[in-house]
């Protein structure tokens, strides 16, 4: 059985969010180590990996490992049920096909109880080997949201740069272009700095329809981190105290 | 136009 204890629903809201408009349906791997989820998005163009530790959770139970197959609506309309301060708990027993959840309020007596049913999911699980990526960007997670988001008005994809000027974020639109270039930031390090680490120039393409997507994570960790190799996917991963959160986005191919 | 391969090309399956 899986019995779990947040000390605050926000982190499992802020997840949802962030990952319910890229995957409808999928296993939430629970063990003795924490809870684990790897999906990806209909095209098998991107995938999000989520890890929450045990260590993360006030109180922690797993006896063996468990797979709570989860539709991603049902799961954000239970959630959105629950204060953003409400103590969290999710329960599950052995073969069952009905997740528990129960939001007891910070400064009150009002305990609220859910049930939502479970699926079975027949989901691939990739091997995502550890990789020496050649560049390594870290950056205020507000920065990346907005250079995302103010691209996405101008065209469908961004070509990323890193050289030694710095990160560099091109747009070429059909009727605009724009390019952004933010530089490391020698008397500032992360979360309000830019660092950039790089062994090799790198120059990938990407959809911003994913990367917009992925930028909603900003609201769990004010740092990202983006991991570059020339013809491998991109990393975009977010840590925050319970875990993180981890997007691989396949570069576009010229043709 | 630029395409994009699946990443069961770069990830192999488990």
């Amino acid at each position: 059985m899986l019995e779990a204890r947040l000390a605050e629903a926000a982190i499992l809201k802020r997840l949802l969010d962030s990952i319910k408009e890229l995957v409808t349906d999928a296993n939430f791997e629970c063990n003795e180590e924490g809870i684990n989820l790897q999906a990806m998005d209909n095209s098998h163009v991107a995938l999000v990996s989520v890890k929450l530790s045990a260590s993360g959770f006030k109180k922690y139970r797993c006896d063996r490992p468990l797979p709570l197959g989860v539709n991603l609506g049902s799961f954000t309309k239970v959630l959105k049920c629950a204060k953003d301060d409400d103590v969290c708990i999710i329960k599950a027993a052995d073969d069952a096909d009905i997740l528990s959840l129960t939001y007891e309020a910070r400064n009150s007596d009002r305990i609220a109880e859910y049930e939502m049913k479970l699926m079975d999911i027949d989901a691939d699980t990739l091997n995502i080997p550890d990789t020496d990526y050649d560049a390594r960007v870290s950056m205020p997670s507000a920065e990346f949201t907005r250079i995302v988001r103010d691209l996405s008005q101008l065209g469908e994809s961004v070509r990323i740069e890193v050289s030694k000027e710095g990160v560099r974020f091109i747009s070429d639109g059909e009727a605009a272009n724009g390019n952004i270039l933010l530089r490391q930031t020698d008397d500032d390090a992360p979360p309000e700095g830019v660092t950039i680490e790089m062994n090799q120039h790198v120059n990938l393409t990407f959809s911003l329809k994913y990367l917009v997507n992925f930028a909603k994570s900003s609201t769990l960790s004010n740092v990202v981190q983006l991991m570059l190799s020339n013809d491998v996917p991109l990393l975009v991963s977010y840590d925050f105290n319970q875990g993180h959160i981890r997007y691989y986005l396949a570069p576009k191919i010229g043709d | 136009v630029a395409d994009q391969h699946s990443l069961d090309r770069y990830f192999g399956a488990k």
